[in-house]
Parts: structure tokens; sequence; C-alpha cells
């Protein structure tokens, strides 16, 4: 028994904050660090 | 029992990849991350009143009739602000999978206001049940402790081209996806699907992790991250400058010259060309390398994301706490 979850391939978070204008104030309101999530206590 | 935890939201920032679930009696479908990066299961529930929730599918629990409630709490704080929810008990449908009596989130807080925007609605995590926050256990072990699935292991398949096409697999490979044979790396350390790299070069030339170094292979993240100083050194050699946007903007006509970036593992090169770190999109480019900052102690990191992912098929196999990477067909 093996199942296949398909995956759809859609607009990043960044393309829809960039089309509503809102990524310059996300970039600006959050230390953009990718590699918190691998820490969290150090976060 | 409420855990902190502390994951930034922006590992999700430039995920392109979606898979729909169904949680409860009868199915209430989510779109959501597959993420080999965290191990937790949450989306968004009618108990949440954040900005970010009102353009999102919310559980209700009202509606199900297999849903078990618990008095236990979850907090995932981000980087950006807090999942807090509670933790409950239900069906999950994967794939055709039923999942009884598997543990998520519900969240009642969603980490920022601009997740309003987010193209999926939670997050379905798949690496190890050390670091699920609360101890809760994740879907792919549920899966396997119900004997749901032949194999202890799972495989991602991400199409570089199509909308469609791209696969999470439970149980089992497929052949077709890949070329040649698997290669088969072991696990570093069990959390992460984490595992040791020789060496990467560029041109033959070595530009990191000189005497060998960490990777974690993530799906929950899009593209490659490693050491600040490391990165910035990639970025000038490839000629990618940084915009407005946060992102590395690099002449798409670079492509065309630049060498690929070979990331030897365990004793085998697996290059990734300038097609793929370097990213198109509506006619302009820029680059899939993204610098981080980690703590000096934890020693040299990198994340395998998406971009990586789309080179190699990739096997997590729980049975033998080991990495399959083979190129894509």
């Amino acid at each position: 028994t093996t199942y296949k979850v398909s995956l759809t391939r859609k607009k990043s978070l960044r393309q829809n904050l960039i089309e509503n204008g809102k990524l310059k104030d996300f970039l600006q309101n959050h230390q953009y660090n990718i590699g918190s999530k691998y820490f969290p206590s150090e976060a | 029992t409420t855990l902190m935890s502390d994951e930034p939201l922006q590992n999700y920032l430039d995920m392109e990849y979606f898979g729909t679930i169904g949680i409860g009696t009868p199915p209430q479908d989510f779109t959501v991350i597959f993420d080999t990066g965290s191990s937790n299961l949450w989306v968004p529930s009618i108990y949440c009143f954040s900005y970010a929730c009102t353009n999102h599918h919310r559980f209700n629990p009202q509606e199900s009739s297999t849903f078990q409630g618990t008095s236990k709490t979850l907090s995932i704080a981000y980087g950006t602000g807090s999942m807090t929810g509670i933790l409950g008990y239900d069906t999950v449908q994967v794939g055709g999978i039923s999942d009884t009596n598997q543990i998520f989130g519900l969240s009642e807080t969603e980490p920022g206001s601009f997740l309003y925007y987010a193209p999926f609605d939670g997050i379905l995590g798949l690496a190890y049940p050390s670091i699920s926050s609360s101890g809760a256990t994740p879907v792919f072990d549920n899966m396997w402790n119900q004997g749901l699935v032949s194999q202890d292991l799972f495989s991602v398949y991400l199409s570089k081209d199509d909308e469609s096409g791209s696969v999470v697999q439970f149980g089992g490979i497929d052949s077709s996806y890949y070329t040649g044979t698997l290669n088969w790396v072991p696990i570093s350390v069990e959390g992460y699907w984490q595992i040791t790299v020789d060496s990467i070069t560029m041109g033959g030339e070595p530009i990191a992790c000189s005497s060998g170094c960490q990777a974690i292979v993530d799906t929950g993240t899009s593209l490659l991250a490693g050491p600040t100083n490391a990165v910035a050194n990639i970025q000038s050699y490839i000629g990618a400058s940084e915009t407005s946007y946060g992102s590395m903007a690099i002449s798409c006509s670079s492509i065309n010259s630049l060498p690929d970036i070979v990331f030897t593992i365990n004793g085998i090169q697996y290059p990734v060309p300038p097609t793929a770190y370097i990213l198109q999109s509506q006619g302009s480019c820029s680059s899939g390398f993204q610098g981080m900052n980690i703590p000096t102690a934890s020693g040299e990191l990198w994340i395998l994301g998406d971009i990586f992912i789309r080179q190699y098929y990739t096997v997590f196999d729980r049975a033998n706490n080991q990495v399959g990477l083979a190129p894509v067909a």
C-alpha cells in the first residue's frame, strides 16, 4: 500500500505580497533569517 | 501542554508546491505545505479571528463527527508572530489514506497578518517526532503506527516546469521519477532530515563546506540556504545583487555562462546547474541562494530546499534513517 498526493505549483506568498504591495512592509518589519527555523530556542 | 517552538514563517515565503488534505468526517479540505523541515500538522480553525484567517479555510470541529478535543494547547512561535491553538484528534484524508486518530493543531491566532496573502492554509510536517511541538505525533508516524503504508518511507518528486506533476508518495518509491540508481545517505542527526556534506565546489574550486558540513533536506524551504558569508561569496561570484524586494537579482544571460555548483555527499557528486540555482520569473532572474544566520556552535549548516529536490528525486527513509537521492527523470 502506497499513496501519492499530487502537489500543485502555485504563486508563492512572496509573489502575492509583491502584487498587493505588501512585501516591502513584510521585509522591513520582520527579521528575515530562514535559519532560525532550525534553532527554535536560539530564535 | 504548551510548548514553544520558534519557526520563522519566512521559509514559506517562496514556497510554490501545495497539496490538499481533508480533516474530519465529512472531510473539510485544506491546502497545506508538506514540510520535511517541521513535524506538526496545523490548520486554521473557526476559533481564529486573526485577519490572516479570514482569507483561509477554517476547521470547524462541531461539523466533524469524529473530532475529539483535548485540553492541550499548541504554540509554534514564528519569527513573525505565533500560531497558537489547541490540539485535537480527527481523521485526516491524505492522498487516499484515512489517517485516523491523528493529532493536529487548530489555530486560534496566526503568525502575522501578512499570512492573509498565503497560498496555503496550514502546514503538514514530515520530520522526526523528536522536534514536534507538544510531542504531537507527526502524520507519517501515525500512518506507519497504524499499518496504513507498507514501507516506512516516503518520497518526493518536484516538477520543474508544470503546475502539476509533483508528488509526495507515502510508503513507496516510483522509479519512473528518477534515472540511474538511488544513492543512500545516512541521517547524521534524527530530528530534521539532516545529512553530512563532504564539500561544495564551483567550477572545481571549493566555495564552502571545505572540511565537511551538515545539511538539512527541507521541502518546506524553497531556496538553497547557507551561512551568510559563504553565500555572500557565491552571490558575488555569480554577480547577484540585492533588490528592494529582498531577493538577489542576477542577469538572466548568466545562466549560459556560469558553472554548476556541486554538492558532494557521501562521496557522490550532485551538481546543481545555473538553470536550477538561477530562478526565472516574468522575464527577470534572481539567485536561488539565501544567506542565513545560525548559532556558530552549530557549525556550518546548509539547507537543501526545493531547488535541490527539483534536481534530485528524494526518498525519506525512516526505516533505515537515510535519504535516497537520484537525478530526476
